[in-house]
């Protein structure tokens, strides 16, 4: 688990992660998301078109995009993605990530949720944070 | 993506100041 003590995170860090110079903290959330769009065991169509314009808005190298389309055929397991996870900030954009790409009217995805909030470690009262943010 | 950010650091602050 992480080591969870507010009000210790700056705000730079959180956008420092995806900013254009960071690609290991965009591709780490763009895989997060399409795990999420596959939690209840396909991507169809609506979730793959999503995917594909977030990727055209990256600025990332032909093998990283190359990287992102082979994730799309075999997305990540919750386990390894919480295993790729190398802070508690990031833990917390890579569930803000994979709730806004996730389907919630489905149970088998907000399970899917709940055991990725649990694995980060993010407290619950955070993970409500985060949905009142994403109005989910 | 940038959204993400955002919106992951707005939640983080308020769940902080709680």
């Amino acid at each position: 688990g992480f080591d969870f003590t507010p009000a210790t995170l700056p705000e730079q860090s959180f956008t420092d992660a995806i900013d254009d110079n960071h690609s290991d903290g965009q591709l780490l959330l763009m895989r997060a998301m399409i795990a999420a769009a596959y939690a209840d065991g396909h991507i169809d169509e609506t979730e793959r078109q999503k995917i594909f314009a977030q990727v055209e808005t990256m600025q990332l190298s032909v093998q990283e995009k190359a990287m992102l389309f082979d994730e799309l055929r075999k997305p990540m397991q919750l386990s390894e993605l919480v295993a790729a996870v190398p802070n508690a900030q990031m833990g917390i954009e890579v569930y803000a990530a994979s709730a806004s790409a996730i389907d919630l009217n489905q149970t088998v995805s907000k399970h899917y949720l709940d055991t990725l909030a649990n694995q980060l470690c993010i407290p619950s009262e955070l993970v409500m944070s985060i949905h009142r943010e994403l109005n989910t | 993506l940038a959204a993400v950010g955002g919106l992951a650091w707005k939640a983080y602050k308020q769940y902080s100041e709680q």
